[in-house]
């Protein structure tokens, strides 16, 4: 099965 | 005090149109230089980006830095009162408890006004570092949109392959497996273009159902611009004549 990361694991906070 | 106004407002009317589908409440960004807007989708793999410039306004005055805390659902429902062929001023005061948003249409002498409540939005704000993206693709934005919305209609993932010969759409569903793929095609015709610029290829997976929503802004450009990075979100943009651009950034499926 597929999943789809955060986006803040490839962003980081401002 | 923040005032911005956009001869061809039928754009602001699209932009708005473009996300509502994909981001709820959004806080957008009032500087001297310009608009912008960061917003992820409420389950976080997708996050809009755009910036509008201050040159592409007919009359643009910002004095300080303003954030405007907007629902977009609301917004999209005051952009029905405009008519395609309208003007679009937007007004705030300093410390704006409504946005006014006028609709004027020169020729009828028919002007609309309204206040938009502000909201108070608690989001994060991403630091998207810039990337050198080892495959760019340019392509129609019509092109595009009808790959993904037929593609969809036989799997809700699409493996997006590049090289330097063409770029790969692939899907492989209970229905069964098929491909498109386009090459290099710098001809005459500018919108049959397709142009590849990759230096390093990539392979990864996206759910379509994404891409589809992305795709309501292709009636804001001819071409989609699509930048991938293996390991890193695909960004699919649109660039927006003299005015800015619109970019969309979704998280790649990885096998679990």
């Amino acid at each position: 099965k597929f999943k789809q990361k955060d986006m803040t694991y490839f962003f980081k906070n401002k | 005090m923040f005032e911005a106004k956009l001869t061809e407002g039928l754009i602001l009317k699209k932009i708005v149109e473009s996300i509502k589908d994909i981001v709820t409440d959004v806080n957008i960004d009032i500087s001297p230089s310009g608009i912008s807007l960061q917003a992820m989708d409420s389950s976080h793999v997708a996050l809009v980006s755009l910036n509008l410039s201050m040159d592409g306004f007919e009359h643009y005055r910002a004095d300080t830095n303003m954030v405007l805390g907007v629902s977009i659902a609301n917004l999209a429902k005051v952009m029905k009162l405009a008519d395609n062929n309208d003007q679009i001023t937007l007004q705030a005061d300093q410390e704006a408890t409504h946005l006014k948003i006028i609709f004027e249409n020169p020729k009828t002498e028919r002007t609309t006004e309204f206040n938009l409540n502000l909201i108070t939005i608690d989001s994060e704000h991403l630091a998207i570092p810039e990337t050198e993206y080892s495959s760019v693709v340019t392509i129609n934005s019509g092109e595009f949109s009808k790959i993904c919305k037929e593609l969809f209609s036989l799997s809700e993932t699409v493996q997006i392959t590049t090289n330097t010969d063409y770029v790969q759409f692939s899907v492989e569903g209970e229905v069964g497996s098929g491909q498109v793929r386009l090459g290099h095609n710098d001809s005459e015709k500018k919108e049959d273009q397709t142009i590849l610029e990759v230096s390093e290829s990539v392979q990864q997976q996206f759910a379509i159902r994404y891409l589809n929503m992305f795709n309501k802004a292709s009636t804001l450009s001819s071409f989609t611009r699509l930048c991938l990075h293996q390991e890193q979100p695909l960004v699919v943009e649109f660039k927006i004549d003299n005015l800015g651009v619109l970019k969309y950034f979704l998280a790649p499926k990885i096998s679990d």
